[in-house]
């Protein structure tokens, strides 16, 4: 454990607590994506099967279930309780173009070709992708509340400094993990766009909204 | 190198 993963991973949770906080606190699910949080879901549930098959330790286990849990409570907010306020007209993404490339090459590239090694590799693969329907959603709308902006801020960020973990455990502990440090540089590139947003408009205390 | 596969993380 270094401080890049412990900021990485602590950024992560606050995004994830951020959104559902936003949700909550709102009543409203008001220009978030549900297709990129059924994504998400569908990431962490895959990923963390080893939680029936191995204990890394308790802060491995504890952080899994934290995540797993919000992002179905999450995926909850939006299609049940709160699905009146759901913005599903300007959810169109078509989802299929993401899972269905991504299901193949979690097949053709992986670890070992085996089902947990199969599902993990799809979960790194699908991380990298799944904020698209949510960055399309913005796109298509023009606009963005502040604190989904500060949401997505957390979430772009946690990955970012994962890549410094990466960096860091190559150099001092010999590890290197090519499947997910390419997902992850990705991952990270998809959000530069948007930091740049944030950073040049959000934080100055202006809305984040796109030219027409 | 093809590398391997970090368990430990989230």
């Amino acid at each position: 454990m270094n401080i890049f993963r412990l900021t990485g991973d602590l950024s992560h949770l606050a995004a994830i607590i951020i959104l559902l906080l936003k949700i909550w606190k709102t009543r409203s699910c008001a220009g978030i994506s549900g297709k990129s949080q059924i994504l998400f879901a569908l990431v962490f549930t895959t990923r963390y099967l080893d939680l029936f098959s191995s204990f890394i330790s308790l802060y491995n286990t504890v952080m899994k279930v934290i995540y797993i849990m919000c992002a179905y409570a999450t995926v909850y907010l939006i299609y049940g309780k709160f699905k009146a306020t759901y913005d599903g007209n300007h959810d169109t993404f078509r989802v299929e173009f993401l899972l269905i490339p991504v299901v193949l090459l979690a097949v053709l590239i992986n670890h070992a070709f085996a089902p947990m090694e199969i599902l993990w590799t799809f979960s790194i693969y699908l991380e990298s992708v799944a904020i698209l329907p949510q960055l399309f959603m913005i796109s298509k709308t023009g606009e963005a509340e502040t604190i989904t902006t500060h949401y997505l801020f957390f979430l772009g960020l946690y990955r970012t400094l994962y890549l410094f973990n990466w960096i860091w455990r190559f150099y001092f502990e010999g590890f290197f993990d090519l499947i997910a440090v390419v997902a992850g540089l990705v991952q990270t590139i998809l959000y530069c766009d948007f930091f740049y947003l944030y950073i040049t408009k959000v934080l100055k205390g202006k809305k984040l909204s796109l030219p027409a | 190198p093809n590398g391997k596969k970090m368990k430990d993380e989230l």
